[in-house]
Parts: C-alpha cells; sequence; structure tokens
C-alpha cells in the first residue's frame, strides 16, 4: 500500500546535506546593476 | 541518451554581456531623438537552440540614460550616464538576436523610457529641479528666446531647433528654466538670416552640421539668459569598434529591425 508520507518527513528525507560553509550560487537572472536602479 | 539540455545562460555571463552590448549598440544605432543609452542591467535571458551553432536569444534589458544627445558623435564609452538627482530617465528594451557562430545581430528590439518617478527625487533630494514637460509654455519660451539670443550673436550658420532634449524648471529660491535642445545648421549665415529667415532651410542631412545646446534661463528674482551651443562639426560616422570586443565575437552590420 502507497502511504502519503508527512511532508516534513519527506522533506527531512529529501532534503541534501550540505557540505560545511556551502555557499547557493547567486540566482542566473537578474544580472548586477552597473549604475543604479529607478 | 539524449545530450543534456544546455545549461542556462546567466545574466551576468560573459555571453549574456556581449549580446546585451550588441543591442545596445543596436538600439543607439537605430534612435533618432532624445539620447544614448547605457547598459545597465540584464534583468533576463532566454536562449532557444535553432541548431548546430545557431540560437535564438532573448534579452530584457534595463537601460539608463546617457547626457550625450542620439545625434553626437561621442563614443558611448565616454558619455556620462545621468545621475539620480538630476533626474535619471530609463529605457526598458526587448530585445531578439541571432547568434550564428559566435556572430550576433539584432532581430528586433522594442524600448519604452520612462523617467524616475518625482517622488523618488523629492525624497532624496526635496531642492532639485525636477523634469518638465517639453511642451510646457515655459520651456518653449525658453528655447526659442535662447536660440534667438544664440543667432543674434554667432558669426557662424543660422540654427534652427531640430528637437528639445530635456527640460527643468526650479520655483524656489528662484525661479529657473533649464534646458537641452538639439539644432542644426541651415543654408544661410546669421546675417543673411536677419535679411529673410524664411530662405535658411536646414542643410540636407549628409551634410548637416548638427549641434547641441544648453542654456539657464533665470526668471526670478533677476533676469538672465545663458547659452551654449555646440556645433558636432560635419558628421562623418565614427567606424564601428566594439566597446569591449571578445574574441569569437564579431558584430556585423546591424540586423534588419523588424520591431
Amino acid at each position: 500500500p502507497v502511504t502519503k508520507r508527512a511532508v516534513a518527513e519527506a522533506a527531512q528525507h529529501d532534503k541534501v546535506p550540505r557540505p560545511v560553509g556551502f555557499v547557493p550560487p547567486p540566482p542566473p537572472c537578474p544580472g548586477k546593476i552597473r549604475y543604479f536602479d529607478i | 541518451v539524449p545530450a543534456a539540455p544546455p545549461t542556462p545562460l546567466g545574466c551576468d555571463d560573459p555571453e549574456s554581456e556581449a549580446a546585451a552590448e550588441a543591442a545596445v549598440n543596436y538600439i543607439n544605432g537605430h534612435s533618432h531623438h532624445g539620447y544614448k543609452f547605457a547598459f545597465n542591467r540584464i534583468e533576463d535571458i532566454r536562449v532557444v537552440p535553432q541548431g548546430p551553432s545557431k540560437d535564438i536569444i532573448f534579452l530584457e534589458l534595463d537601460l539608463l540614460e546617457t547626457t550625450c544627445h542620439i545625434l553626437s558623435p561621442t563614443p558611448l564609452a565616454n558619455c556620462t550616464v545621468r545621475s539620480f538627482t538630476e533626474h535619471a530617465v530609463e529605457g526598458d528594451c526587448d530585445v531578439k538576436l541571432q547568434r550564428v557562430d559566435g556572430t550576433l545581430s539584432v532581430l528586433a528590439s522594442k524600448c519604452h523610457s520612462h523617467a524616475d518617478s518625482s517622488e523618488d527625487i523629492i525624497k532624496v533630494c526635496p531642492e532639485c529641479p525636477l523634469l518638465a514637460s517639453l511642451n510646457n509654455t515655459e520651456v518653449l519660451e525658453a528655447v526659442s528666446a535662447a536660440l534667438n539670443d544664440y543667432n543674434s550673436k554667432t558669426t557662424d550658420s543660422y540654427l534652427r531647433l531640430l528637437e528639445i532634449g530635456r527640460a527643468k524648471i526650479q520655483y524656489h529660491p528662484a525661479h529657473v528654466v533649464v534646458i537641452e535642445f538639439a539644432v542644426g545648421a541651415t543654408n544661410c549665415s546669421a546675417e543673411d538670416a536677419k535679411a529673410d529667415v524664411k530662405a535658411c532651410q536646414l542643410l540636407p542631412k549628409h551634410q548637416s552640421n548638427f549641434g547641441f545646446c544648453t542654456a539657464v534661463m533665470v526668471k526670478s528674482p533677476s533676469q538672465d539668459l545663458k547659452v551654449d551651443c555646440q556645433l558636432y562639426g560635419h558628421q562623418v560616422p565614427a567606424p564601428y569598434i566594439p566597446l569591449l570586443s571578445r574574441p569569437g565575437v564579431t558584430y556585423p552590420y546591424p540586423g534588419q529591425d523588424t520591431s
């Protein structure tokens, strides 16, 4: 029988262990601002 | 095993910046009014592969107005971006490019420009003058007075108005109108114009001397008018040199604008 796991539990299992000091890459867009934003 | 989909381009990747630069050069090269725009930010980029070494690139660009009129021969790299407190103008552009074997060409572009909101300027600089509408009566009177003043004093060609670029009006502590406008030389000297100004026509485009004038008209507490006009000299199109040319990316003549 298929049992629906609690989201928290599923999330716990699915969470990939991050190496210490892992810094997520910057979002690809939008890019950096060269002058100023209005 | 099907090939892995290409990793999507980031907005700060060198290839994205090369595409943005080609787009900005195309936009400035195909605009006939207002000021040159500088590249400020890539909002988004989407690459649609069309086959081996052939892609369609969709760019969303954020540009900022510079102080160089579009007719100025000054290279974009030497044009100052108008500061926030000068009441900056932003350009939002959607551009479609084609890249074949690394060569970029613009297929279509569509831009919309808008001045920063007055509230934003006043928040940062309460006493900064704000942009006025170009058909404001005070602006039109100031442009007419400035051009007449210049033509009455010059020994060169009689100048005619091409377009008003921008205008700002300050009311306190003094009442001041600051204007910028583009001018064209005519086939008359200023002296001839005194006799028959109707005969003075703008020189044909390929010959004419374009120029740019700035003027400050103080209306109170005292009256004063200062005008400065710079003629660009004969418009010899400068050879196109990519601002930041990159190996492997070349820029052909501008593409056909199908926007």
